[in-house]
């Protein structure tokens, strides 16, 4: 039982709600995005940039991949296809959802993302 | 952990087919699931039995338009249950994906069959417009367990944001054939069905009518919106309720309606009922004395029952009884047979199309005022015969003859059965 010493429980504590953290930067954008299956490949969590690096700005797929990862998930959002984590893209993102990703190929983005156990190669059993 | 280990996401599309048009796949090969709400999953925020009550509406939901049946199943061993809803916070119930809170994840669903509410959520139930509708998050989630995927399409159930529930949240055409896709479309025969003919009075005066599409089968009845192309929301509903003192598993249905006479008939077996439309209830006595039910060779000299089923052709103010290959025409106003007849039902009704012909035990024949034209259903099939409107455009076109048999189906939409134990 919950547990409580008040003859009326009065002293059971409302399970403070918790709340699920906005979306609200970069790393939490890409969680969503590799989560809801928006990210083609694994989408590499980059840490937050800490001012221009020696090697100049980061290049490559991340960026791009992200870009069109953005894009794809703003395209069916009907929000403007800019590819930028814009204010009413994070807004979208932060509304209430159900937990089944969106799209197809699912175990690819399943797989990465974290707290979800390694695809099960194969069949499903069907055993429970 | 490990029970979770197989129950990832649906993985790559057992149907390949299935995928590419995003519609999802099968994922139940019966046709009766049992579902229960997790003994040690209940919600904090509403009553347990309110909790049931909104899941047993969110499966009766989708059993209303798939050939599935859903039953609640509150004995069986935990791993025998097919879809099993339960409540949680954070991390819970030994699943792998972990709520967030309140906000954003609200509910998820795994393929084969665990379906999880976010109970940091604020879920209400369908007459509160605040909250999430647990209802309209459940429709979704058993969506998912069923194998439907996310679509953006506005109107579906499955879009994967919650829109706030209208005021009458139902699955819209499209959802509909999204599913029939997977599990196929609703068929089986009927035991008779009819247009009730309404008349009342205009604000002026003047007799207006209408009438009203039923489809009974045993002891359930559905009313068909023909202008909407499908059942009444909530139907099939039990003939005990809808039509007091009417048998179940009724033969037939006639309406007599001449200047002087309104009268309606239920048939089944031996006897006959006569239904009283004012006072909404079948009679036990009407105006001449008669007791109900009566023998049908009583109020129908020269016709033989059981019967199969009967219309009445109202020009020629004729009630046509079908009974094996036979058909008897029945003068209502002589009170008796025609002379020619019994007749075959080939002679009476011969077939457009060489050996496309039910020729037998038909369900029903219903004259549709929607579609003018009757019908002789039998099993999942009907032959609409040849009316004045066919004769211009096909002159050799046998008068009542029996164009080609259709699929019921592909008439009248989404008349599916639920299980018994949701007809209450």
């Amino acid at each position: 039982e919950t547990l409580f010493h008040s003859r009326d429980r009065s002293d059971l504590e409302p399970t403070p709600l918790r709340r699920a953290k906005p979306i609200a930067d970069l790393h939490a954008a890409q969680r969503f995005l590799s989560k809801y299956g928006w990210a083609e490949g694994p989408l590499r969590m980059e840490a937050a940039p800490r001012g221009p690096s020696p090697e100049g700005p980061p290049q490559g797929p991340s960026g791009a991949a992200l870009a069109a990862a953005v894009r794809r998930f703003q395209k069916v959002n009907a929000l403007p296809a800019s590819g930028k984590l814009d204010l009413a893209t994070l807004a979208t993102m932060n509304r209430p959802r159900c937990g089944v990703p969106d799209t197809r190929p699912l175990l690819q983005a399943a797989a990465t993302s974290p707290g979800t156990p390694p695809a099960v190669p194969g069949p499903l059993p069907r055993a429970r | 952990p490990k029970r979770f280990l197989h129950m990832l996401p649906p993985g790559p599309p057992q149907q390949p087919e299935a995928a590419s048009h995003g519609g999802g796949s099968r994922a139940f090969s019966k046709k009766t699931l049992t579902w229960r709400l997790v003994g040690e999953a209940y919600s904090s925020q509403l009553p347990v039995d309110e909790q049931r009550f909104i899941f047993r509406l969110a499966f009766r939901m989708w059993s209303e338009v798939t050939p599935l049946h859903f039953q609640e199943d509150l004995g069986a061993r935990g791993a025998a249950v097919d879809i099993k809803l339960g409540f949680g916070r954070g991390r819970h119930l030994g699943c792998p994906r972990v709520f967030d809170g309140s906000g954003q994840e609200f509910a998820h669903a795994w393929r084969l069959g665990d379906i999880h509410f976010d109970d940091d959520e604020h879920f209400t139930a369908p007459s509160s417009d605040a909250g999430l509708s647990l209802l309209k998050v459940a429709v979704h989630e058993i969506g998912h367990v069923l194998g439907l995927p996310h679509t953006y399409r506005t109107g579906s159930v499955m879009q994967p944001n919650y829109t706030p529930q209208g005021p009458a949240f139902e699955l819209d055409w499209s959802d509909r054939k999204a599913i029939q896709k997977l599990y196929g479309v609703c068929e089986g025969s009927f035991d008779t069905a009819f247009d009730w003919v309404r008349k009342a009075r205009g604000r002026h005066g003047e007799v207006t009518v209408s009438f009203s599409t039923y489809f009974f089968r045993n002891s359930w009845y559905w009313l068909y919106e023909n202008r909407n192309n499908r059942t009444r929301y909530g139907d099939p509903i039990q003939i005990l309720t809808g039509w007091r003192g009417v048998p179940t598993h009724v033969d037939a249905f006639v309406h007599i309606w001449t200047w002087r006479r309104d009268e309606r008939y239920f048939f089944k077996g031996h006897q006959y009922w006569r239904y009283d439309s004012d006072k909404d209830q079948a009679h036990t006595e009407d105006e001449q004395g008669r007791r109900y039910p009566r023998p049908i060779s009583e109020g129908f000299p020269g016709i033989p029952s059981p019967l199969d089923t009967a219309f009445y052709e109202r020009r020629k103010q004729l009630v046509y009884f079908f009974k094996a290959s036979s058909v008897f025409a029945f003068d209502v106003n002589r009170n008796r047979v025609l002379e020619s007849y019994p007749k075959k039902m080939t002679e009476v009704f011969p077939g457009v199309e060489p050996r496309n012909h039910p020729l037998r035990s038909i369900d029903s024949a219903y004259y549709s005022y929607a579609h003018k034209s009757l019908f002789l259903l039998k099993g999942s099939s009907y032959w609409r015969v040849v009316n004045d409107r066919d004769q211009p455009r096909g002159p050799w076109l046998p008068p009542n003859g029996l164009f080609p048999k259709r699929s019921i189906s592909e008439k009248w939409f989404d008349v599916c059965d639920v299980h018994t134990s949701t007809l209450r």
